[in-house]
């Protein structure tokens, strides 16, 4: 389960705060995955004080709608992170990145479909940069976009372009791979489907045996 | 306070870049919030907090959004009902340990039970206090032990930094680490603040409206 509560005392009117919670929320926690499974519980609850002294906002498309909803994103994205960086039994955050998208639905739509695949986690968990699950997830995750145009970069390592598998550096992609997972830092997937302006992220995590222990203890 | 805070370590907190300055502090940071988190004795396992509140002393502007699973945990339903009735929230109540899911018609009325009365508590209405819980699917809160630790959890209520970390700390559940974070912006030439916390490790895949 995911439990958030976000506070802030910018002064905002009630149609135009519930409106951009839920932008956040599509922005931040809802592009998260750990193991796929979706929480009874999962909640998050926003209040505004209004104790700032700030305008008063009451459009979507005014200039300081703009600013807060910026930081309202920031904040977030910052907790969910940290949520996909904590996900049971993980030794790296996942951080996807598409770009080329039609529209920033349909990129963050690929983003999660890759951040959520099984085997790409085991994957990452086992050191192994393989293209083929980044790009197989990327395919299956029900937005159309031109195979040709396919673009998969693991961290600074160009593993497929135009839709081809390219020649690489294993030994360095695995590398990349074991000292994030050494560290608990981040594994960057970066995946280019087009030449849309359309840009999405998604987090997960990857999957280690640890997982199933936990779970195998924890009673439902 | 400060000392439960330290029962685990807190997540590093990775913002992307953009006109904000991330600033101490968590939920408590922004102007007229308060926090607290304590141990109420709902955690099958440990002494780790498992209560936590959030107040605001002004009616806050109020926003939820909530997993689309149909077999929705007790306090999301009324959560849902609240904030449909209710433009404004004073108070959010979180507890650690049970679900309150798949529970029933019980389950509900322990909601009730809870958000009334730490509403007398705080002297509101029950209709601005809102609840969240985290735990075992299929559990009860354990209403007894929460309700005998509303008085300390509420005399507990801080607007500092500990009483913001304590409430990230009694959200947790399997969680390694406590998720924390605030930033100071501006919006119209004038500083505002955001703060936040949040929990999670397992069951994640959200997908909330």
């Amino acid at each position: 389960t995911m439990l958030g509560v976000i506070t802030t005392d910018a002064v905002v009117t009630s149609d135009i705060w519930r409106k951009m919670v839920q932008i956040a929320v599509n922005r931040s926690f809802n592009q998260i995955t750990v193991d796929g499974d979706t929480s009874t519980n999962d909640t998050v609850i926003a209040l505004a004080s209004g104790l700032s002294g700030s305008p008063r906002i009451s459009s979507l498309q005014s200039e300081e709608a703009v600013q807060l909803q910026a930081c309202l994103d920031a904040v977030m994205q910052g907790l969910a992170k940290s949520i996909a960086w904590d996900g049971e039994g993980a030794t790296c955050l996942i951080e996807v990145t598409v770009t080329g998208g039609q529209n920033e639905a349909e990129a963050a739509k690929i983003a999660r479909s890759v951040a959520s695949s099984s085997l790409l986690k085991a994957a990452i968990y086992g050191r192994d940069p393989n293209w083929g699950r980044i790009a197989c997830a990327a395919g299956y995750a029900g937005v159309p976009f031109d195979l040709t145009k396919l673009r998969v970069v693991l961290g600074d390592i160009l593993l497929m372009d135009g839709g081809e598998p390219q020649l690489f550096d294993r030994a360095a992609a695995s590398d990349y791979l074991k000292k994030a997972g050494e560290m608990h830092g981040t594994v960057e997937i970066k995946v280019s489907v087009g030449d849309g302006l359309g840009i999405g992220q998604a987090w997960g995590c990857d999957l280690s045996y640890d997982y199933v222990k936990i779970n195998a203890e924890y009673t439902t | 306070v400060s000392a439960s805070s330290n029962l685990i370590p807190a997540a590093p907190i990775h913002l992307p870049e953009g006109p904000w300055t991330q600033i101490p502090g968590g939920v408590t940071a922004a102007q007229g919030f308060k926090a607290a988190g304590i141990y109420g004795g709902l955690r099958a396992k440990g002494e780790k907090p498992d209560l936590a509140l959030v107040t605001c002393d002004v009616d806050a502007t109020s926003a939820g959004s909530f997993t689309t699973n149909v077999v929705a945990a007790a306090p999301v339903v009324y959560c849902k009902n609240t904030l449909s009735i209710s433009e404004t929230a004073r108070a959010v109540l979180i507890n650690a340990g049970q679900a309150n899911a798949a529970t029933g018609d019980a389950g509900y009325q322990d909601v009730i039970e809870c958000a009334s009365a730490l509403a007398k508590l705080l002297k509101m209405g029950p209709e601005e206090v809102l609840i969240e819980s985290t735990g075992v699917v299929g559990q009860r809160i354990k209403k007894g032990a929460l309700l005998e630790s509303l008085p300390n959890l509420v005399n507990s209520l801080s607007s500092s930094i500990q009483g913001a970390d304590s409430a990230a700390v009694a959200i947790t559940t399997t969680d390694l680490v406590s998720k924390s974070v605030a930033v100071e912006s501006q919006v119209g030439g004038k500083t505002i603040t955001i703060g936040g916390m949040a929990k999670g490790s397992g069951m994640i895949h959200p997908n909330m409206a």
